[in-house]
């Protein structure tokens, strides 16, 4: 699945 | 990647090395709590669960396993280096912070973006984050006196949590569908917290004088 732009923080 | 979350990665480092620094320099933990650092582990471990199955970038993957291995050395030396656990205020480190990973799991478990595995421990992680510094700051201030690198530290990690919130809001106006509202209320209440801290930091650094926190 796509990564949602949340997921691409630390 | 905006300047405000570049900024806020980098401040974050900044206080995993302030610590660092000040464990192996000086060969002592007084005034860090190993509540707060074990909290910290469990945050990183929780949310990195998509470390072997998502790949977003080099810069990611690096700083997710730099966060979770000093997270856990530093957890490690608090509890088992011969010299270093000596320092541990352990009297004063009393926070019941098996609550708060507890609370943060039941909540996560209401509330989150999806019901799976994986999105249920995201958002137990970012609620255990937005509150894991509390024993941290429980501690400072029971003990008054602060030194120098642990008052840094702590000043990093409220910096880091102001350029999150800076990073969201450019995000929110230059991303299309950018929505985000569980870390946004749960980085603002830990923003929040920091502010206390902030204001008495400021105090000695604008008087020259040594932070102390009122009782």
């Amino acid at each position: 699945g796509q990564t949602s732009p949340v997921k691409d923080e630390l | 990647m905006n300047i405000f979350r570049f900024a806020g990665d980098m401040t974050h480092l900044i206080s995993i090395l302030v610590l660092l620094l000040k464990v192996y320099a000086t060969k002592s933990c007084s005034g860090i709590s190993l509540k707060t650092q074990e909290l910290y582990g469990i945050v990183f471990l929780a949310r990195y669960l998509d470390l072997f199955t998502d790949f977003i970038s080099v810069y990611n993957t690096v700083m997710k396993l730099v966060f979770i291995g000093s997270s856990l050395a530093i957890v490690w030396c608090m509890r088992f280096h011969r010299v270093v656990k000596r320092s541990y205020d352990r009297d004063v480190d009393t926070f019941r912070h098996y609550f708060l990973v507890g609370g943060c799991f039941l909540l996560a478990l209401f509330v989150h973006e999806k019901f799976s595995f994986r999105e249920v421990f995201w958002a137990f992680s970012i609620y255990l984050e937005a509150v894991a510094i509390l024993p941290q700051l429980i501690l400072l201030q029971r003990s008054g006196n602060v030194d120098n690198l642990t008052g840094q530290y702590v000043l990093f990690l409220g910096a880091y949590r102001g350029f999150y919130i800076l990073n969201w809001i450019y995000r929110y106006f230059t991303e299309d569908q950018f929505s985000r509202w569980i870390s946004c209320v749960s980085g603002l209440v830990q923003t929040a917290l920091y502010a206390d801290f902030f204001y008495y930091y400021f105090i000695s650094w604008k008087n020259n004088a040594k932070l102390k926190l009122p009782a």
